[in-house]
């Protein structure tokens, strides 16, 4: 059952968040039961998806920190549309401190994939949106892992990241999680209008070869007005540039496996 | 003499950097000694300026965790115009570890403020870049750090973290450095045409009141071209609207004192 993918690059503002809502919605609306799990202590998956912060009673800094069972913490989305497709485990402003306390752990690394073995029957997919950084967190979502979905910005910063992120993949496959592969690198923000994003695209294309998702997400301002009204795209508004190439995105996760 | 003021704001890709790079280049063109100081693990700050990684002998790092004095990692700016006023302190991908490591340290809070005691009379400014986080790193820029640029891209999200940033530095205020302030609030990758952005320059006005820049710095490819070049974008297009918003943010920022 259960395939788990991270979502995860530790350039900020590259679209960690705004693929990880928006792929989990699309899997959802073709009925694939999913699970977006949010690992980042801003909780912008939890939010971005209607969730109130004040309404969440236990977060994943409870599962992580002090050895709450996930499912107690999951809930339904706010969506009606996928409702029966759709829930979430959320985050809390409490996760600030948990890579700090995460290190005084025994098995530091694995305490969310520990976590997510009593659920993972549940889910089709399970889709797990990161921090910017390379730090414990991340490193948690790595080892529990099935594949990794890095969305690059078309900028100039994005590409300076990427060895740093590979030799991290790299190393938590050697010492922690021997089955993550890269499940694709994933254009965001692109204006085909501009040079810089044709360059990048070129970088990008010959340092990942095949791993690379033929869908490309372009800029578009809808996806960024979704999140304000709590919504995925495919329902703020289904004809935008950008609920088409997340849909296209969604089927090729699917092709996938 | 030496002014500290800390570019900080743990959601990812609001212009940090790229607010931290032009600022300084300004300042230097304004014949003021500056010095910027990279502490993200990213060092985007270090490469935006044109210094080659592989030619890095020592970095941040090195003055955090080894004890290595700070003026012995200063290097001059590659940008010949401005080669008399501006110095930069390096990161590397070392930093990564940095935090995890910081927290066997006592007093590890003071380590970055204690390192600039010994330089700080030396320059009229001194910019630290941060990393999109509120960890340890953070911590010890805001410790560092006289005044605080925040700088706030003009989307929802971004106005979702800010709680979370005010308490941090109420906290640090509180507990370890008592003399901070907030310098401003930085409106980035402002497009007057959308709703989107004046709806967020709204809110953040009523959020800071008094202490926002009247400078806003609109969305501009230039300003995203030119770190592909290693240049500031006052020598990359200083005919460019980017130019001419962080030459008026550094005119504000001396006038401030
Ligand atoms: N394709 C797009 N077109 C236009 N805006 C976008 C697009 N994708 C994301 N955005 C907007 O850009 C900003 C950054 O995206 P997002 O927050 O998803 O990135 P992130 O990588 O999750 O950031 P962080 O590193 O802080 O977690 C957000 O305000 C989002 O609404
Ligand atoms: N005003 C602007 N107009 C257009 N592009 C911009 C502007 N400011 C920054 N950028 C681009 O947006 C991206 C994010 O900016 P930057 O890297 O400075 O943000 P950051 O907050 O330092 O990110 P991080 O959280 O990863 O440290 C970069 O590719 C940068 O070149
Ligand atoms: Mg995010
Ligand atoms: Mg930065």
């Amino acid at each position: 059952m259960g395939r788990i993918i991270a979502v995860a690059n530790q350039k900020g503002g590259v679209g960690k968040t705004t693929t990880a809502i928006n792929l989990a919605a699309c899997l959802a609306a073709a009925e694939k039961k999913t699970l977006l799990l949010d690992i980042d202590p801003q909780a912008n998956a939890t939010s971005g998806l209607g969730l109130e912060k004040s309404k969440i009673d236990k977060s994943m800094y409870d599962v992580l920190i002090k050895d709450v069972p996930l499912r107690e913490i999951i809930v339904n989305t706010p969506c009606l549309e996928i409702e029966r497709y759709l829930d979430i485990a959320p985050a809390d402003i409490h996760l600030t401190g948990a890579e700090i306390e995460l290190t005084t752990f025994n098995k530091r690394e694995w305490r969310l994939s520990a976590s997510i073995e009593s659920i993972k029957d549940k889910y089709k997919y399970i889709i797990i949106d990161s921090p910017p950084s390379l730090g414990l967190l991340t490193v948690n979502v790595l080892t529990a892992a099935d594949s990794v979905i890095i969305p690059i910005q078309s900028e100039y910063y994005a590409l300076e990241g990427l060895s740093q992120l590979m030799s991290t993949i790299d190393l938590v496959r050697e010492r922690l999680n021997s089955k993550i592969v890269i499940e694709g690198a994933l254009l965001t923000m692109f204006d085909a209008r501009t040079n810089l994003s044709r360059e990048v695209e070129a970088e990008i294309r010959k340092f990942f070869k095949k791993k690379f998702f033929n869908s490309i997400i372009p800029r578009n301002i809808r996806l960024s007005e979704a999140p304000s009204y709590g919504q995925p795209i495919i329902f703020y508004d289904l004809s935008s540039k950008g609920a088409k190439s997340y849909l296209k995105l969604a089927k090729e996760v699917i092709k996938n496996g």
